[in-house]
């Protein structure tokens, strides 16, 4: 049950998928498990939508991790996020608020087949697992392939590339059902969040662009405050801003998109380290890097109950 | 051994082009060699005083340190035996725990 599970260990696709399936189990009142669509692989794609349950109008908070199947951390923030957020539902009345003023969409694991091939086959896998006709080489950037400036400067056209942008828009399965799921719930959703590693920076729109976002102002205090609370933790320092200016240009990115669909606050978030370990971040510090994270994406959450 | 020890001998480099001649000499050794890019995601994207981070297979890791010196191109080496940091991060660990 949810006492043996172990936050501070890294999980495959399936030990995951079984802890959905208890927490939805174990918190009825809170928990509401279902699948957005499916996988090229056919694994099923899963999302816990957190929150407690009321009729009236409530705005939501999409978190998606393990878009870069290599990016393990993620999946483990993702994981902590709903234990936290169910743990402390009784005791702890900032994340009480939120829970009853916001519904969170949570999928652990964007890219399940790219996460699955790296706990079998190849560590630093990072791309989706679609075949390319023609090509020997396989995947998709899942963070390429969004219908935003689609395959423009930062993306490449080239199948063998980790940074290829597919054959076409929201070509992966994967990327079509959480735009397709984000479309329909567009109206409420007002945070895109996306959990990557690693830099240690909080990233927002845009990415294909060096330019300004029209609610720049309200964007960069909420990230200034996410930086500050995460930094209140363990002194841990990130650096924040548009993402082409901060890391670099890229394209068809999941952020451009949410935001150009309506969603005012998307941001990704390079989690530990800055490369002393890279995507091998220890167990040891999973624990350290989920709670800065915690108090990161809390912030963002709060600041949306406040007008700003 | 995790993975079939397909790990073993391979090292992490951490590059800083300080030029822009430096940065294409860099691109140009990163087409001869089959390297995984750690950071960033593509060559194309190596600038200039910015981090490379790049994983090389064990077969290459003395041509690309000679390559480099040879260069005058600042380099080290974060991860020394990747396979060993592999087993570090998942295997011994969560093996034992699981247990």
């Amino acid at each position: 049950s949810e006492i043996q599970y172990d936050y501070e260990v890294y999980h495959p696709l399936e030990e995951i998928q079984s802890w959905m399936f208890e927490m939805n189990r174990t918190h009825p009142h809170l928990v509401d498990l279902f699948s957005i669509g499916q996988s090229y692989e056919g694994r099923p794609l899963y999302v816990l939508q957190l929150g407690k349950r009321t009729r009236r109008f409530k705005k939501a908070v999409w978190i998606d991790c393990g878009v870069h199947a290599r990016e393990w951390i993620g999946p483990a923030f993702c994981q902590w996020f709903v234990k936290e957020a169910l743990n402390s539902y009784q005791h702890d009345s900032s994340i009480r608020r939120l829970m009853n003023q916001l519904d969170f969409y949570i999928m652990p694991v964007f890219n399940v087949d790219g996460y699955h091939y790296s706990w079998k086959t190849d560590r630093f896998w990072r791309k989706t697992r679609s075949k390319i006709p023609k090509y020997h080489c396989r995947g998709v950037d899942a963070n390429r392939n969004w219908k935003v400036k689609w395959c423009d400067e930062g993306a490449s056209l080239h199948p063998c590339d980790e940074t290829y942008c597919g054959p076409f828009p929201e070509s992966e399965p994967e990327v079509k059902a959480v735009a397709k799921f984000l479309r329909k719930h567009r109206k409420r959703v007002k945070a895109y969040i996306s959990i990557h590693a690693y830099a240690q920076m909080l990233l927002y729109p845009y990415s294909y662009k060096y330019a300004t976002i029209p609610n720049f102002n309200c964007v960069e205090s909420a990230a200034q405050n996410a930086v500050s609370a995460l930094y209140s933790a363990y002194g841990v320092r990130y650096r924040y801003g548009p993402a082409s200016t901060t890391l670099y240009v890229s394209s068809g990115s999941s952020i451009d998109w949410a935001y150009k669909n309506g969603i005012p606050y998307a941001f990704a978030f390079e989690l530990r380290d800055t490369g002393y370990f890279g995507f091998l971040l220890p167990e040891e510090l999973i624990n350290p890097t989920c709670t800065e994270t915690m108090r990161a994406v809390k912030t963002i959450a709060s600041g949306l109950l406040k007008k700003c | 051994y995790l993975y079939n020890n397909r790990y073993f001998g391979d090292q992490v480099f951490r590059i800083i082009p300080s030029s822009d001649a430096e940065v294409q000499a860099v691109k140009q050794l990163f087409q001869n060699l089959t390297v995984d890019l750690w950071q960033p995601n593509s060559a194309s994207m190596i600038q200039e005083n910015s981090t490379v981070d790049v994983h090389v297979g064990r077969n290459k890791t003395q041509w690309l340190r000679r390559h480099l010196h040879q260069a005058h191109i600042q380099s080290e080496v974060l991860i020394s035996n990747l396979q060993t940091e592999i087993e570090r991060q998942i295997g011994y660990r969560s093996s034992r725990k699981r247990r």
